[in-house]
């Protein structure tokens, strides 16, 4: 690093000669029982995803065996001659690839996933495989190869600096041209899309193949990290810009704590929360835990909203909650009294030809608010109050579209 | 050692590579080095490049990070 010169990334001068690289956590943080194994594991996944999707690399967790990248939590003297220092301080380290990749987490910090308490698991971690695949740090203050940590950021996406230097070492991604978009014509050109720091090709058939074999789901909804997940029993998918994120299907009960299975409907509201709903009643959750005090009765917060809805999801055109059921719908307002108006529920038919029993409904990222019943989905026109005409037309098959089958 | 103090912010420098390695013991640094390194820290973490242990320096000393040297030789 020389003082006068531009800021930008460093390389240490190794990389791999392979791009399918295998990683192990060989030893597990002490709060793993607090933390839960596989939130640890998806954490883990999710900071070497990070790198996937800039590149044509590959990483394949492995739960025993020889592996490129071991992961420990240590804590002080554990045998490689750099002692960490306790909480605080120095958080973890890691070896280039001319030393064997491994990364050492110091297992003093007080690990957390998703929340802005204690230290980001994700941002640490992140970082530290920057070293292992060859990077060093960068002198671009908000890079992720930064060497100071800078909490977690639920929006979190690669730095150009960071993808630079990445690109040096490993190549573009080269993956074959993703599907058409299932963004709008081009009369409506498609918001940019947060770079999803998944790999954003159309997933391996593992992650997918329930939902190409049967596409239908419960509920989806985009929480306030910025991604869209939909849910299907007892699993929960999160979805890239072309096909499900590396390392999904999770469990419902590992990734939202509390979520019971199979849930009739989830919309996330102003305040970045985001509130699921089963039976006659309802979950709050900021991020992917749990508020206090839930679950709540329907009548509790959503009075005259009724029970065992089909889906629920804030409409584009107006930012009001609306929930359908059989049918009707309703129009929800906080901000009114009563939240739902005289003249609800309404017929469906309303909406111009969206069909009846609905499974799930999502106002993306886009703008656009979309339908979805067994194997299709309907994009809705907010101007013109209709389905919106493209080619090809709407109804279209959900699976090619937005679960990458 | 504390950061705020001079040996600790050596130890800092020397741990995370802006001491030059050649130098046997931290002691055994030339002031001019010191310095040099300081400004050069500074100037990778994006500080006033002033070569003194200020305040906004040893903050940012303070700092929890990553425990890989910033300067790999």
């Amino acid at each position: 690093h020389d003082a006068r010169r531009r800021k930008r990334y460093a390389l240490q001068g190794s990389r791999w000669k392979v791009k399918n690289l295998t990683y192990r956590i060989a030893k597990y943080p002490r709060l793993v029982e607090v933390l839960g194994r596989d939130r640890v594991d998806a954490e883990i996944d999710e900071a070497f995803a990070v790198w996937q999707g800039a590149t044509d690399l590959t990483f394949t967790r492995k739960s025993t065996g020889k592996v490129h990248i071991e992961i420990r939590f240590e804590n002080r003297e554990h045998g490689d001659g750099d002692p960490f220092d306790g909480e605080g301080g120095t958080l973890a380290h890691a070896y280039f690839p001319v030393y064997g990749g491994d990364a050492h987490f110091d297992d003093d910090e007080k690990w957390t996933i998703k929340t802005y308490r204690g230290t980001n698991l994700f941002q640490v971690a992140a970082h530290e495989f920057g070293h292992s695949l060859g990077l060093s740090h960068s002198d671009v203050r908000d890079s992720l190869m930064a060497p100071f940590y800078r909490g977690y950021n639920p929006k979190f996406k690669l730095h150009s600096d960071d993808v630079i230097a990445i690109q040096s070492l490993y190549g573009k991604k080269t993956t074959p041209p993703p599907p058409p978009p299932r963004t709008p014509s081009p009369a409506r050109p498609p918001n940019k899309f947060p770079i999803t720091p998944a790999a954003t090709s159309p997933s391996s058939g593992k992650e997918n193949s329930k939902l190409c074999n049967d596409p239908k789901i419960d509920a989806i909804t985009t929480m306030s990290d910025g991604n869209t997940y939909a849910f299907k029993g007892s699993e929960v998918y999160r979805l890239t810009d072309n096909g499900i994120f590396f390392g999904y299907p999770k469990k419902i009960f590992i990734l939202f704590p509390g979520l019971p299975n199979d849930i009739d409907g989830a919309f996330t509201w102003s305040n970045d929360k985001t509130y699921f709903f089963k039976g006659s009643h309802y979950w709050r959750y900021t991020n992917m835990t749990m508020d206090a005090s839930y679950p709540k009765s329907i009548s509790d917060g959503f009075s005259g909203i009724p029970t065992n809805i089909d889906t629920a999801f804030v409409w584009g055109g107006n930012g009001k909650i609306y929930f359908f059921k059989g049918d009707q719908y309703w129009r929800f307002d906080p901000a009114r009294t009563p939240p739902v108006s005289f003249g609800y529920p309404k017929p469906i038919s309303n909406w111009n030809d969206i069909p009846n029993n609905l499974d799930a409904a999502l106002k993306y990222s886009n703008g656009y608010t979309y339908f979805f019943k067994g194997n299709k989905y309907w994009r809705f026109n907010d101007r013109s109050f209709s389905i919106d005409t493209a080619d090809p037309p709407f109804p279209r098959a959900v699976g090619s579209w937005w679960y990458g089958c | 050692a504390p950061v705020h103090t001079d040996t600790g912010a050596m130890m800092y420098l020397s741990n995370f590579g802006w001491l030059d390695p050649s130098s046997k013991k931290i002691g055994s640094q030339s002031l001019i080095d010191i310095r040099k390194s300081i400004q050069d820290f500074q100037a990778f973490a994006g500080l006033n490049i002033t070569g003194e242990l200020d305040e906004e320096t040893v903050e940012t000393m303070s700092l929890p990070r990553c425990g890989v040297r910033d300067k790999i030789g």
